[in-house]
């Protein structure tokens, strides 16, 4: 996956992701695509949540799922997750819940819970930094204001990173893929790099979400893994989700 | 280091989505939370229950290639029914309202829902 949060001189943020799925699950040599990343792109739905007739939150989903991955709260707030392998990673979890030791978040009834009752990007941040998890996880958070935008490394049990958006001081976008910040890449799978190259080449006077749709539409960010692209922008409580496909030549992940 | 031979240059003009990398849109659907947890996800598990059957068929595959003798198959179709039941609420019942309109194996709705969490190993 790859999740951008950019804000422009107005202050304006802007939410963006691909959503990658699918390695290692089976090749389908004849359409030269993951065969899991094909059959879900026809689970992919766009969701609105709503309570006594009005939108609570919306999401870009699979049908199937109750969990979120990403979502909007209307002029509050925007998240997406991206998944964080982990030699201490969800299974670990998964064998603590099932002997009885359950005081931890599945990932995605947490990000449901957050979009369903958060009231504010502060609050949803606090939750999202402090709950304990089965698994470790990357949550993308955007806010409505300018410098409410942070990238959360977690493990099950605590932060390992806040990262800020803080524009005055040059970081007018944070990006993340599936690696920690502070590591680098796999030399296989270095979506991050190139990414960060389009978003500098964009530049800040130019952030909107078409711009983001076009540095997601970039191999290898696009990549034969990529299910969708999802575009947020919080104020206007905008979102919009696109199937994807990536003609070769093109990078299996 | 060698260049990335997938790589490409930055795209500019993509949107509005359309041409070779643009699969289609997606469709939309109201979830309402003011309905009891089993009835909310009912229109949309109904109407993507082929789809469901699909991805749910692929996974048991999948882990028979791994598992070839279908032993852990066995194991987890049977406890993941249990696992179900030990989730928080509403998911617990939003996930066997989604089975049941479905028409797919309460466990193998689990399996989905706690995939995340198996995979990230």
């Amino acid at each position: 996956c790859t999740s951008i949060i950019a804000e422009d001189k107005a202050g304006k943020l802007y939410h963006a992701r691909n959503l990658d799925f699918g390695l290692f699950l089976g090749w389908d040599i004849k359409n030269s695509s993951w065969i899991v990343t094909q059959i879900l792109k026809p689970l992919m739905v766009s969701l609105d949540f709503q309570r006594n007739n009005k939108t609570v939150f919306r999401s870009a989903n699979l049908a199937g799922y109750v969990g979120m991955v990403s979502g909007i709260r209307p002029g509050i707030f925007t998240l997406t997750m991206n998944e964080r392998f982990s030699i201490d990673g969800g299974y670990i979890g998964v064998f603590e819940w099932i002997f009885g030791k359950r005081d931890g978040w599945w990932m995605g009834f947490l990000t449901r819970s957050v979009l369903e009752n958060s009231t504010s990007y502060e609050e949803a941040k606090d939750r999202l930094t402090n709950a304990r998890l089965l698994a470790p996880a990357y949550f993308i958070l955007a806010g409505n204001q300018s410098g409410q935008g942070s990238v959360i490394t977690r493990s099950r049990t605590a932060a390992l990173d806040v990262w800020n958006l803080n524009a005055s001081f040059g970081t007018w976008y944070v990006l993340e893929t599936n690696y920690d910040r502070w590591k680098v890449p796999l030399a296989v799978d270095d979506r991050r790099t190139p990414a960060m190259k389009c978003m500098n080449r964009t530049m800040q006077q130019n952030v909107s979400l078409p711009a983001l749709y076009n540095v997601l539409s970039t191999k290898p960010i696009l990549n034969k893994l990529t299910v969708s692209t999802t575009l947020m922008e919080v104020s206007e409580g905008r979102i919009e989700t696109y199937l994807r496909d990536c003609p070769d030549p093109c990078s299996p992940w | 280091l060698a260049k990335d031979p997938y790589g490409e240059d930055c795209r500019y003009q993509q949107y509005p989505p359309t041409g070779a990398t643009f699969r289609g849109s997606v469709p939309d659907y109201i979830i309402n939370l003011d309905l009891p947890p089993r009835e909310r996800w009912v229109q949309l598990a109904h109407e993507k229950k082929d789809e469901l059957k699909t991805i749910v068929e692929h996974i048991k595959k999948v882990m028979i290639v791994f598992f070839p003798s279908g032993k852990l198959l066995h194991l987890l179709e049977s406890k993941m029914a249990w696992l179900g039941s030990t989730l928080p609420y509403p998911f617990n019942e939003e996930i066997e309202g989604i089975a049941h309109a479905a028409e797919v194996g309460l466990g193998d709705i689990v399996v989905f829902n706690v995939f995340y969490e198996i995979f990230t190993v």
